[in-house]
């Protein structure tokens, strides 16, 4: 029997001490704490590692802190699209969906992806069809609605910038 | 972003990535997280990797790939790896960012160029690990 192990991350960037309170430092690593061991729980049960990697992910979505399914940050347009993806290292199989909206839990959009369809990548409407042919759950977009999130965007909507997780603005190009 | 990667006790490795993307992005924008490669790879001969941080460097470099062809091609180990993508490719190329993987011994790389970076990891029947800080 192999050795069980899983890590997880909540993003990346420009974190620095004075501005994460001690009271917000430990909210995170409680959060953070919880999705990690959540999903090493599914290994000990003898779970795979697909299954692992969903439920650790599936926790983090849920909670607010983080930028991705519940906690996603506001667009241009002031909506919340969403992208996930997911990888069998045994099979090389792989899931993904790109730019949907109200998809509650969009690692679950991924695994459906790539064990019930053809393909690897859906995006869209396309993709927002097959999680409702498929059962997924539904959120409305008070789910995603998040104060901070809010602010945060309202800093910034009237201007050309977009903004990482925990970084600041940077104005450069990609061609 | 959030993701994970993990290995269980038949020693099969994988990788999930979910993200809510750059805030005030608009023509829908896509970043590397459901790039398979270059966001997400998983391969049982090598690792399972997730990325984040500023997406557009992350799929010039291919990073989570080019990880996995590092240990595959070249006989380097995760920890190499890591810190030839993450510590000098990605910040020649001025990438920020980080990332996470595990190999089927249960080896785990958590590197990042960025101040900081919220992760965690838990090994067999060991503590649990938790940081935000280099």
């Amino acid at each position: 029997m192999h050795k069980t192990a899983i890590a997880i991350h909540g993003g990346a960037g420009t974190i620095t001490k004075a501005s994460l309170t001690e009271e917000k430092e430990r909210i995170y690593t409680a959060a953070l704490k919880e999705a990690v061991e959540a999903g090493h729980s599914v290994l000990e049960k003898g779970g795979s590692a697909l299954e692992a990697v969903e439920e650790a992910v599936r926790h983090l979505e849920d909670c607010p802190l983080f930028n991705a399914g519940k906690g996603s940050v506001f667009t241009k347009e002031g909506k919340h699209e969403m992208d996930a993806a997911m990888m069998d290292g045994k099979t090389l199989e792989a899931g993904a969906v790109a730019g949907v909206k109200s998809i509650k839990n969009p690692i679950k959009l991924a695994r459906a992806v790539m064990q019930h369809s053809e393909h690897v990548l859906l995006s869209g409407y396309g993709a927002e069809e097959f999680a409702r042919n498929q059962g997924l759950e539904f959120a409305p977009e008070a789910y995603f609605f998040d104060k901070l999130r809010y602010e945060q965007w309202l800093e910034v909507r009237d201007s050309e910038a977009i903004i990482l997780d925990h970084t600041e603005k940077k104005d450069e190009k990609f061609g | 972003t959030v993701g994970a990667v993990a290995v269980d006790q038949a020693g099969n490795v994988a990788a999930a990535t979910s993200t809510g993307g750059m805030t005030n992005k608009r023509y829908s924008r896509i970043g590397d997280s459901p790039i398979i490669g270059s966001g997400t790879y998983a391969n049982n001969r090598t690792c399972a990797v997730s990325c984040t941080g500023h997406g557009e460097y992350f799929m010039r470099a291919v990073v989570a790939y080019d990880v996995s062809c590092l240990m595959e091609y070249k006989g380097c180990t995760l920890q190499q790896a890591c810190e030839e993508v993450v510590m000098k490719k990605l910040v020649k190329f001025g990438g920020e960012g980080g990332l996470i993987a595990v190999t089927a011994a249960g080896e785990i790389a958590m590197p990042f160029n960025s101040e900081g970076m919220y992760r965690a990891s838990k090994v067999a029947d060991q503590d649990t690990y938790v940081g935000i800080y280099k």
